[in-house]
């Protein structure tokens, strides 16, 4: 999970460009 | 009762591509051919008009990648190197394409079930299939001469891509002989949107841990994707099929693409990659 946090966060919130 | 269900499918997976996908291939294609009441996009051609784009584009307020003061816009300074414009224009693309990443994510939520699945399991259908999907995205984009870029802003020539120094001018070449190819099929947006959804859900992406449902979301796709395809295309003999063959072309041209990017990083000693795209690379191929 670790390894994928970003992903991991795109899936379960919406994220905003800003955020990226 | 079941095509009409395939029907609704369709209908629901292009809805969520134009709403994730800020650019579509209808938008794209009426861009290239002037079709648009809007004025011609800007062209880049060589350094000198690169700088002058990336100009156009902080007019129109589009961050920067990298804002280090010291840096500087690179306007009227001169002294700055061609090295030094190739680096900061691969930082604007990472950008945009981690951009690209969130779209085709949110995109990937919309599929019905994909949400339910295991979500190690969506993680590693993403990682897997992202790029293909951002890839397939450049086709419409593109023409034999160039391609649109900065959401249809500006047209960049191929040319001037193959300009660019080593292995830069290596990376988008490929691209383009397979878009010019995959563009002959002439598919539209919902064909589009259908096709991208099959891509996503492959159900042998290494290290999946419960195959079997998303086979069976892929099978619905893909049945909805034949309906589809038959009733836009009747004409189109064995569409369907050419349409599929082109995803083994796909993951040659990822991993050929991932590799070029290991090198760079190797080569380019201010090359700093985007945290979600270096996530996504890692292990990859």
């Amino acid at each position: 999970k670790e390894k994928h946090k970003i992903l991991h966060r795109l899936l379960q919130n919406s994220t905003s460009p800003v955020d990226l | 009762p079941e095509s009409a269900d395939l029907r609704t499918l369709a209908k629901h997976l292009y809805e969520s591509y134009v709403k994730y996908f800020p650019l579509t291939k209808a938008k794209a294609r009426a861009i290239l051919s002037g079709k648009t009441g809007d004025s011609a996009p800007f062209v880049i051609h060589d350094m000198k008009s690169l700088t002058e784009g990336e100009q156009f584009i902080n007019c129109k307020q589009m961050p920067l990648p990298d804002q280090r003061p010291e840096m500087g816009l690179g306007f009227g300074m001169g002294q700055e190197s061609a090295d030094e414009v190739e680096l900061r224009f691969f930082h604007r693309c990472q950008f945009r394409s981690a951009e690209g990443v969130r779209e085709v994510t949110e995109f990937a939520k919309s599929i019905p079930g994909f949400v339910g699945l295991d979500l190690n399991d969506q993680v590693t259908l993403l990682k897997y299939g992202v790029i293909e999907v951002l890839i397939i995205m450049m086709a419409p984009l593109m023409n034999k001469d160039g391609t649109l870029i900065s959401y249809g802003q500006i047209f960049m020539t191929r040319e001037f891509l193959k300009s660019l120094r080593k292995p830069f001018c290596e990376m988008m070449e490929p691209k383009f002989e397979f878009s010019v190819k995959f563009n002959m099929l002439e598919l539209d947006d919902c064909d589009m949107a259908l096709f991208l959804a099959v891509i996503i859900l492959s159900g042998d992406r290494p290290g999946l841990l419960n195959v079997k449902p998303i086979e069976d979301l892929q099978e619905t796709v893909l049945h909805a994707l034949e309906l589809q395809l038959k009733m836009n295309h009747p004409d189109s003999l064995q569409l369907f099929a050419k349409v599929l063959q082109k995803m083994t072309d796909l993951r040659q041209l990822v991993t050929d693409h991932v590799h070029l990017i290991q090198l760079l990083k190797k080569t380019e000693i201010d090359l700093c990659l985007h945290p979600l795209l270096q996530e996504i690379m890692k292990d990859l191929y």
